[in-house]
C-alpha cells in the first residue's frame, strides 16, 4: 500500500509516524515545489503527517491540501 | 488497510483505541488546518475516534463531519 | 473488515459484543455530535450494536438509524 | 464476512446458531426500534436467523424482513 | 460463503446436508412467514435443500422458489 | 465454489461423482418441483450431473435444461 | 474452476484426460439430451474433451459446438 | 489457468511443451470438426501450440486461428 | 500468467530468456503461418522475445507486431 | 507493486530511499529525455522521490511533476 | 507482474537494474524494429530502463517513449 505526494510549494513535509504502542516522528522528508513522493505504509511507519501545500493521490481519492 | 483525513480547522484530533480486551485512548494526534493525516488499523489500534471540523475519505466513501 | 458511523446527536454509542461461545458487552463508546469513530471487527469483537442517531458506513451501503 | 440488521420496530431478534454437527441456538440478542446490529459469522456461528421487522443488509442485497 | 433465505410462509424448511463420503439430513430449520435466515457452507454442511414458498439470495441471483 | 439448481417438475436429480482416479455416482438427490438444491464441489465430489427439468444458477451462468 | 456441460442431443461425451507425464483417456461421461454435466479440474483431470452436440459455459464465454 | 478450443475441421493438433529447462512436444491431441478441448497449464506444460482451423478462447480474447 | 500469439507469417521466433543472474536464449520457438502458442512465464523462463509478423494477446492489451 | 515514470528533460532522477528504522537516499538513477524507468518497491526501497520533468504512471492515477 | 515492450525503430535496450542494496544494470537486451519483448520483475530485476523510441504496455497503461 503507497501512496504520491505532489508538492505545489516549497517546504512540504512528508511525516512517518512509528508503529507500535508509542507515536512519534521517526523522519520528515521535505519537497520542494513540482517534487513527487510515494511513499509506502511499512514495518516502521503505520501513520503519516502532510504539511504544506500539494496534492496527494491515494486510493480513497485525490485530496488537494490547500483547496478544500 | 488505511484512511485519510483532511483537517479544515485547527485542534482536529485522530484519537487511536486500543485492540485487546480493553479499549483505551492510546494516542490523539492533533492536526491544523490543511493538515492531513494517513493512518492504518494495527496491531495496537482497532479502532479510531475523530473529533472536529474535518474530511474524512475512507473505502466505504467521503464523511464531512460538520456537514451532515 | 471496519466500518465508519458519524454520530448525528450526543450521547451515541457503540458497543463491542464479545467473540466466543458467550456473548456480551465488552465496552460501549460514546460519541458526541459530528464525532465519527471507525471499528474493526477483531479477536475480542465479532459483533457491535449501535444505539442513537447516527449514519453508518458499512460495505453493504449506508444507513441512516433514524429515517427509514 | 458480516451482515447488517436495522430493526424497524421493538423485539427484533437476531438469532445465532452453533456451528458444528449439532444446530442449537447459542444466542438472541434483542434489538429496539432504530437499533443496528453488525454480526459476523464466526467460530461458534456458522448459521443466524431474523425476526421481526427489520431490514438486512446482505452481501447478496438489502432485505426488508415485512415487506416481500 | 452464505446464502439469505427469506420465507413467505409459514414452515419453509432450511436443510443440512452431511459433507463426506455418506450424503444424510443433519438437521432442518424451520421458518416462520417473514423470518429470514442466513446459512453458510461449514465442515459439516456441503448441500443444502430448501422446501416451501421463500426467496432465496445467493451469489449466482435472486430465487423465488414458487414463481418460475 | 457452489451452485444451486431449482427444480421444474418432481423427480429432479442431482448426481455426484467420486473425486479420484475412479468416477462412480456416490449420490443422487431427488428434488421435487419447486425444491432448491445449493451444492458444493467437495473432497468427495468433482462433477455433477443433472437429469430433469430444472434451472440451474452457476458462475458462467444461468441454464433451463429443458429450453435450450 | 469448473465448467458446465448442457447435452442438445443423446451421446455426448464428456472426457477427462490425465494430469501427468502421459495424457490418457480416464474416463467418458455419456449425456442424454437435455442433461446437465458442471466438472472441475482435478488432481487426475488436467484437460478435458467433448464430442457431440452441446452447450459450454466457460470462463471465457458460451460455446455451441455444433453452430461456429 | 486454462483455455477452451474449438476444431473448426478434422485433424486440429493441441501440442503441450514441457516445463523445465529443455522445451520438447510431450503430447499431441488431435481433434475433428466440432470437439471441443479444455486445457490447462499443469506442472508438465508450461506452452501450448495449436495447429489447424480453429477459434481459442483464452483469458485475454478470443482467436480465430485462420481469420486474421 | 501467460500470453497468446498468433503467427500471421511463416518463421515467427518465441523466444525463452532464461531466469537469474544470467540473461541468455534458452529456446526459439518457430511457428507457421496461422499456428497460436500459448506460453506461461516459468521458473526457467522469466523473459521473452518475439520475432515476425505477429498478434500478440496479453494482460496490458492486444500488440500487432507489424503494424504500428 | 511497481510504478512507470518518463522523463519529459534530461537529468531527471528517481531516488530509492531506505527501507528502515533509518531514511536515507541508497541510490539516484538520472534519465534522459525521453527514458522510462518502471522501478518496484522493495525490501530496500520503501520510499521514492523524482525530482524534474517528467510524467508519472502510477496506481491511483497519472502525474504530470511539471503541469499542476 | 511483466510488462510488454514493442520497439519501434533499431537499437532499443531494456536494461535490467539488479535487486538488493546496489543498483547496478545487470543486462541490456537490444531490440530491433518491429520486435517485441515481455520481462517480468524477477529476485534479479526490481527496476528496468528502456532507452530508444517504442512503445510500452503497463498495468497503469499505453506509454509512447517518442510522443510525449
Ligand atoms: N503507533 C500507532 C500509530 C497509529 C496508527 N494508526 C493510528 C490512529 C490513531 C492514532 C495513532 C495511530 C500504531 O502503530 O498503532
Ligand atoms: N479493544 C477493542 C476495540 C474495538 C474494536 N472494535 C470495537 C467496536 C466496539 C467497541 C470496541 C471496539 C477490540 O480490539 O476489539
Ligand atoms: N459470541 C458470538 C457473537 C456473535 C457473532 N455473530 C452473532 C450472530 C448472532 C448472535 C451472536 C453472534 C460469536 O462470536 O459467535
Ligand atoms: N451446525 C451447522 C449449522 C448450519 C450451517 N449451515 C446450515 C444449513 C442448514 C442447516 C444447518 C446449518 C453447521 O455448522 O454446519
Ligand atoms: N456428501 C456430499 C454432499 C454433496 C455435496 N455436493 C453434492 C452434489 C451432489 C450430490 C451430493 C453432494 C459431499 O460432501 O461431497
Ligand atoms: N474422478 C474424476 C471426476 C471428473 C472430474 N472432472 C472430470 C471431467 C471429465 C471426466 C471425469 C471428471 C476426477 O476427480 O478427476
Ligand atoms: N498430461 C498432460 C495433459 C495436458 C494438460 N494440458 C495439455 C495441453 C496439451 C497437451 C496435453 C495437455 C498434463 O497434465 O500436462
Ligand atoms: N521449457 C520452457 C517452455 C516455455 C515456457 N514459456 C516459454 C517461452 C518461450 C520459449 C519456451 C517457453 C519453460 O518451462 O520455461
Ligand atoms: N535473467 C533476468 C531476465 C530478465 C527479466 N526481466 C528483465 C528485464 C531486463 C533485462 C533482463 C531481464 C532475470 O531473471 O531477472
Ligand atoms: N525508512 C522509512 C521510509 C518511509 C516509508 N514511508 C514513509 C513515510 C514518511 C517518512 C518516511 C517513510 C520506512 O521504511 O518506514
Ligand atoms: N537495488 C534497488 C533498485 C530499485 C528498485 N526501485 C528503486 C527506486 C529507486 C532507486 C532504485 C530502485 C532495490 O532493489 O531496491
Amino acid at each position: 500500500e503507497y501512496f504520491v505526494i505532489h508538492a505545489l510549494e516549497n517546504g512540504v513535509q512528508v511525516i512517518g509516524l512509528t508503529r507500535g504502542p508509542e507515536t512519534k516522528f521517526h523522519h520528515a522528508e521535505k519537497l520542494d515545489k513540482g517534487e513527487v513522493m510515494l511513499a509506502q505504509f511499512t514495518e516502521h511507519t503505520s501513520a503519516m503527517k502532510i504539511r504544506g501545500k500539494a496534492i496527494l493521490y491515494t486510493k480513497h481519492g485525490i485530496i488537494r491540501t490547500h483547496d478544500d
